[in-house]
C-alpha cells in the first residue's frame, strides 16, 4: 500500500464520517441526495461480493464491513428515521437515479474483463460509482444554502477520487503487470465529475464566503 | 495475479 491510496482511503473514510456525523448528531439530512446513497449501497453490494471468500487483508476486509455498513444504513436514516427523514429535501431530489443502473449494467455485460457473474458485478458497480454523485451533484446546484458538512462531504469524496487517481499512477511505475483501463478510465470520468465542484468550492475558501454553486 | 492486483483496492 503507497501513501496515495491510503490518503485516498482515509478521505473516502472521514467524508462517510462526516455525513454520518451531520446525520446523527444534528438529526439532519438537509442537502444530501437519497438518490446518491442509495447507488453507493448498491456499488458496494455488488463489488464487495467475494468479502468473505476472497481475502486479502484484515485491512481490507475491515474497510469494506465499514462501507457496506455505513452506507446502508445512511440510507436506512435517511428512508426510515423519523426525525432525520423529515429533512430529506425530497422535492429537489429528483434525478432519476434508476434510468443510470441500465446503462451501466449493459456496459459491464459488454465491456468486462472476464464474462463472470462476479466480474459482472464487479466491473459493474465501477461504471456505477463513476456516476453516482450525479444526483447529489445535481442537488447541490439546486441547493440555495449548502451547508458546511455537506459542502465538506463532497470535497472529501472527489478528494478519495484524486488520491486514487495518483495511486494507479504509482502503482503503474512501481509494479509489473498494473494496467487496468476498466478502472482507470471509470476512475477517471468520476474525477472529472468533480472538477468544476472543486473549482467553487475552492473559490469560495479563498474568498471566505459561503459555497453556492451558479444555477 | 492480474485478478488479485485489481481487487486489492477498494
Amino acid at each position: 500500500m503507497n501513501i496515495f491510496r491510503l490518503a485516498g482511503d482515509m478521505t473516502h473514510l472521514f467524508s462517510v464520517l462526516v455525513l454520518l456525523l451531520k446525520i446523527h448528531t444534528i438529526k439532519s439530512c438537509a442537502g444530501i441526495s437519497l438518490k446518491t446513497q442509495e447507488l453507493y449501497a448498491i456499488v458496494f453490494a455488488t463489488r464487495y461480493l467475494d468479502i468473505f471468500t476472497n481475502y486479502i487483508s484484515l485491512y481490507n476486509t475491515i474497510m469494506k464491513l465499514i462501507f457496506l455498513g455505513s452506507s446502508f444504513s445512511i440510507v436506512w436514516y435517511m428512508r426510515r428515521h423519523k426525525i432525520v427523514r423529515r429533512s430529506y429535501d425530497k422535492d429537489q431530489d429528483t434525478f432519476r437515479h434508476y434510468f443510470l443502473m441500465l446503462p451501466c449494467l449493459i456496459l459491464a455485460l459488454i465491456i468486462n474483463e472476464k464474462f463472470t457473474f462476479r466480474e459482472v458485478m464487479w466491473t459493474f458497480s465501477l461504471y456505477l460509482e463513476a456516476v453516482a454523485i450525479l444526483p447529489q451533484l445535481v442537488l447541490l446546484q439546486r441547493t440555495r444554502n449548502i451547508d458546511n458538512l455537506t459542502g465538506q462531504y463532497v470535497f472529501l469524496l472527489g478528494a478519495y477520487r484524486a488520491f486514487y487517481i495518483l495511486n494507479w499512477i504509482y502503482r503503474y511505475f512501481t509494479e509489473e503487470h498494473f494496467v487496468h483501463w476498466i478502472t482507470w478510465i471509470s476512475g477517471l470520468v468520476q474525477t472529472l465529475l468533480y472538477a468544476d465542484f472543486f473549482y467553487y468550492y475552492f473559490q469560495s475558501w479563498k474568498n471566505n464566503v459561503k459555497l453556492e454553486l451558479p444555477a | 495475479t492480474k485478478d488479485q492486483v485489481a481487487k486489492d483496492e477498494l
